[in-house]
């Protein structure tokens, strides 16, 4: 069960990751389009 | 250093007469040799026989159940290939536990003293040895559980020994596979990880693992967090060198059949004993010079330590780190292949960029285990345990984790808003909402997305053993028996 628990956090924040950095290169592209 | 060309009379177990008495009596301790999982090594003179043994001084208000599990199974064994157990005794609060001393160290010491990785004919001689031992434990029905280079140890005839038995299990035939995750992340086979039961060749998957840290001076992944790592090893494919080219066919073909992700198709170690890269292994002896070398530099650095205490008496840096941040240099090629820390200058083609936060996340993170099976002791009839006020040792990946939070407390400290409390991830599902923020509060969140995914881990880990806590108690209330060894 802890085991669980603490594939779910990881994973969570995983994806939590991969939309921050997501985000980040998207604004980044349109930053580099408006320019 | 004088090294030893033929071998020495074999200490068996310590005589009836000097198990009655009182340690200092029966031994001359004479040097300090390390900080193990549980407590100092000693290096101690057997005055009865003359001989030079190791003792462990574990105190007894520390974790006693892995130090009295691998009294047990050191107990059992009977190789030359396993570090021999003596006998223990009670002394005040310590438990002294008198062991084979190994004089050269164990195989990581010897990368870090010598600041080198070894060559494949040295890893061929100990890894050869290594097999023989976990052929041994296998036959016996015992799993290592924790095979790494920090757990083989040299002697100076350069025969290498399995040691440091405190996370090992022993496998009943009802329970063929055991469930339980333990080792060292870096170092753990998936099926170990994944909770799907494991048995013996879970330590063949980590001696591949082992290989590659001798051969690169470090395991693959070591530079990712390792609960990181721990998603990793199960998902990816099998690691490999990083530069193969350097590497022969036989070699990359032995670390290869170690690490088969299927514990079904890996090889046993009677099986890998008869792989041709260890079958052209070279007697021990190849391994003289590096052990020799390692000695010198350990004895000269003793010196030039005692030189220091005596010259400044009121010199505040006389307990400098003893770890070398330098070049680590790739054994016999010269400057090709060097290991350097991060910042420090190197531009050689070839070169391996060991982080400087990496070397640290590596040096701290012990052995983790994570569910404790307490079946062991019921199974090991000769274990004995005492303390009832005992404390679950805390493992040092978490104290990692801390230290990290500490520091992103540190830097995160008068910036109000800035705190990571105040940038919780939003619940799950809800991931569009990061569309609304600026790239400042992107930026932010992301720096602070690591303390606080180690804050939940270290939540949910203390409201765990909250509830395994008061289980433990109950078996340990039955399990108190007397403290004879």
């Amino acid at each position: 069960l802890f085991m669980k628990e603490l594939e779910h956090i990881v994973k969570s924040y995983e994806a939590y990751r991969q939309a921050l950095l997501s985000e980040v290169e998207a604004r980044k592209q349109r930053q580099q389009w408006y320019a | 250093v004088q090294m030893r060309s033929h071998p020495r009379r074999t200490l068996k177990k310590l005589s009836e007469d000097s198990l009655t008495k009182q340690p200092e009596e029966v031994f001359d301790v004479l040097e300090k040799l390390g900080e193990g999982s549980y407590g100092c090594v000693f290096k101690a003179h057997y005055k009865e026989t003359g001989e030079i043994v190791a003792i462990k001084q574990v105190p007894v208000e520390s974790d006693l159940q892995e130090i009295i599990k691998e009294i047990s199974i050191m107990q059992q064994c009977n190789s030359p290939h396993v570090v021999r157990y003596y006998g223990s005794y009670f002394k005040k609060n310590d438990l002294w536990i008198v062991m084979e001393y190994c004089g050269a160290g164990s195989v990581s010491d010897i990368i870090r003293i010598r600041n080198k990785t070894l060559t494949e004919d040295e890893i061929a001689a100990i890894v050869q040895s290594t097999l023989k031992g976990l052929e041994y434990l296998h036959f016996m029905r015992k799993i290592h559980r924790d095979i790494k280079a920090g757990n083989i140890l040299l002697n100076t005839e350069g025969h290498a020994k399995l040691a440091d038995f405190g996370v090992a299990g022993q496998l009943t035939d009802t329970m063929a596979k055991r469930n339980t995750v333990i080792g060292t992340p870096f170092w753990m086979a998936p099926e170990v990880i994944q909770e799907i039961g494991y048995n013996c060749v879970a330590d063949i998957w980590s001696l591949g693992i082992t290989a590659i840290e001798m051969a690169e001076g470090k395991p693959p992944y070591a530079e990712i967090h390792p609960m990181r790592a721990i998603f990793m090893i199960p998902t990816n494919p099998p690691p490999t060198f990083r530069n193969p080219d350097l590497w022969s066919e036989p070699f990359k073909d032995f670390v290869k059949q170690c690490l088969v992700k299927n514990p079904e198709n890996r090889a046993t170690a009677t099986q890998l004993l008869q792989h041709p890269f260890i079958k052209s292994a070279k007697p021990n002896a190849v391994l003289r010079a590096l052990i020799t070398d390692a000695m010198e530099i350990k004895l000269k650095r003793q010196e030039e330590e005692e030189q220091r205490e005596q010259d400044a008496d009121d010199d505040d840096n006389s307990d400098e780190d003893e770890v070398d941040q330098g070049t680590m240099v790739r054994a016999g090629t010269g400057d090709s292949g060097t290991i350097r820390a991060a910042g420090s200058r190197s531009g050689t083609a070839r070169t391996m960029i060991e982080h400087e936060d990496t070397g640290t996340m590596q040096s701290q993170l012990g052995t983790m285990v994570i569910n404790s099976d307490d079946e062991d002791e019921e199974e090991a009839g000769t274990m004995k345990r005492r303390d009832e006020t005992m404390q679950p040792a805390k493992p040092s990946f978490l104290e990692y984790f801390e230290q990290k939070e500490k520091e992103a407390n540190v830097q995160n400290d008068g910036k109000g808003e800035n705190n990571a409390d105040n940038r919780k991830m939003p619940p799950d599902g809800s991931l569009e909402v990061v569309s609304t923020w600026t790239v400042e509060e992107l930026r932010l969140r992301l720096a602070s997305l690591d303390p606080q995914m180690e804050q939940e881990i270290e939540q949910i880990r203390q409201r765990y053993q909250t509830k395994r806590q008061p289980i433990l108690d109950a078996i340990e209330a039955k399990k108190r028996r007397q403290q004879n060894f």
